[in-house]
């Protein structure tokens, strides 16, 4: 997190807010709603308290404007400059304008206006942009379908207020470090050569021609897609991915979700009631095999015949010795599995049932 | 796999990153010719701070890459302080 340049904060922890116009993209009801539960989010976690006031000069006000507003930052039509806001102080102090020549929404087209309101409250309180991306402080309009903040952002503002009294306060959603040697995944998949590895609402991205690690969200290329991925595998044969939450997964092509989908596990692959849900999966491309870990069993479906094949599920400790009785992730690459769980990744060779190598989760991002 | 673009389309992304560089990341509008600017000292190194502010590959060049994060919508407030 980055505080604004001088440190400039309210001396009051009881503010007041106006909203001086409207949108007409959204009802009055929904802007109040949006602007309200943006506040929330900086109130849940510091002493601040924020009162709507109906008319007359509140510390925040708010307005919807276009082109030049002078304020000597004018905005510029549709898209570029979606909003701003000014540091803490008297006057303008405070203040935040949205660009009217935006729409202005309240689900996930573009603009989000709970989600972009949330960022500029966090300038109205003397915070600057962070370079986290995922903090809610970070410059770059991005909308994962939920707003919360990060615990960047909280750090942030707490530094500036304090915590909030009430010992209930949310903590936020940490940002993966792909050099965190505590670094654990959800899922990871082979993509068309490259490898992918998902956390919580984020993907890395390793691939032999940056040597840098990609993160970003997975909302980035499937927005219908929900954080929290549990197994993922490719399809290689038919270029898909499928990616598994609770009982439902979604066939991918690209980035394109395909019709139809999220689809129930048990009715498409026959897992029976008591599985609840997958932890890893990986399929054999020469074989057309795929192997589905749950707790300490693993299943194996036929992806030509469509069927599970006769005789699972077996125990993973038997036909996978040493790996442990669970497992987290699971890819296949040049003929050897690579099975993780927690810190711990396994090569291991399906041949000899061996294990040829012990190294940590995040191995792959060169650190 | 980015193909060649086309010379508009190069002219086009200097300005974008003059206006951008000079919105966000305070670098002064001297009013010079944009086309002589392009390989300015200060571009270069208001550009690589940008890059790296985004955990971009700090090139210096305006790259595809870098271009992407410049057009996508954002907050009007600058990264870094005037």
């Amino acid at each position: 997190f980055v505080l604004t340049q001088g440190n400039p904060r309210w001396e009051k922890t009881d503010l007041t807010y106006r909203i001086e116009n409207y949108t007409p993209d959204l009802s009055e009801a929904e802007v109040d709603h949006a602007i309200e539960k943006a506040f929330q989010l900086w109130s849940n976690v510091t002493p601040l308290t924020f009162t709507k006031l109906p008319a007359g000069q509140a510390d925040i006000m708010i307005s919807f404007v276009r082109g030049d507003h002078h304020d000597n930052s004018p905005f510029d039509g549709s898209g570029g400059n979606l909003a701003h806001a000014f540091q803490p102080g008297p006057g303008i102090g405070g203040d935040a304008h949205f660009d009217e020549d935006e729409r202005w929404t309240n689900n996930y087209r573009d603009y989000n206006l709970y989600r972009v309101a949330a960022h500029e409250l966090g300038h109205s309180l003397g915070l600057s942009h962070s370079t986290d991306i995922g903090a809610l402080m970070y410059p770059n309009y991005i909308f994962s379908g939920d707003v919360q903040l990060a615990q960047d952002d909280i750090n942030g503002i707490q530094t500036i207020y304090g915590p909030s009294k009430n010992p209930t306060q949310p903590t936020g959603s940490q940002t993966p470090e792909v050099c965190d040697s505590k670094l654990t995944f959800d899922a990871i998949t082979t993509i068309r050569g490259e490898l992918m590895f998902f956390k919580d609402r984020f993907y890395m991205r390793a691939n032999s021609v940056y040597p840098e690690v990609e993160l970003n969200f997975i909302s980035v290329f499937w927005p219908s897609l929900p954080s929290g991925i549990e197994a993922a595998y490719e399809l290689a044969e038919r270029d898909e991915i499928r990616f598994f939450k609770g009982s439902k997964y979604w066939a991918v092509l690209g980035q394109d979700v395909l019709r139809g989908y999220p689809k129930d596990i048990h009715s498409s692959f026959g897992f029976p009631r008591t599985v609840k849900h997958i932890d890893a999966a990986v399929s054999e491309e020469d074989t057309g095999k795929t192997y589905f870990f749950v707790a300490n069993k693993y299943w194996r479906y036929d992806e030509y015949k469509r069927s599970m094949d006769a005789g699972y599920p077996k125990m993973i400790a038997h036909d996978f010795p040493g790996i442990g009785h669970k497992v987290d992730a699971v890819f296949k690459k040049d003929g050897f599995f690579y099975f993780f769980h927690g810190t711990r990744q396994y090569k291991f060779d399906a041949k000899t049932k061996r294990i040829l190598s012990l190294q940590k989760a995040n191995s792959w991002f060169n650190c | 796999h980015s193909f060649p673009v086309a010379p508009e389309t190069q002219q086009q992304d200097v300005e974008t990153v003059q206006k951008y560089l000079e919105k966000y990341y305070d670098l002064k509008d001297v009013g010079t010719h944009i086309e002589r600017r392009r390989n300015s000292g200060s571009v270069v190194e208001k550009l690589k701070q940008m890059q790296e502010f985004f955990g971009l590959r700090v090139t210096g060049k305006p790259d595809a890459e870098t271009m992407k994060v410049m057009k996508q919508p954002r907050c009007g407030v600058p990264d870094v302080a005037r």
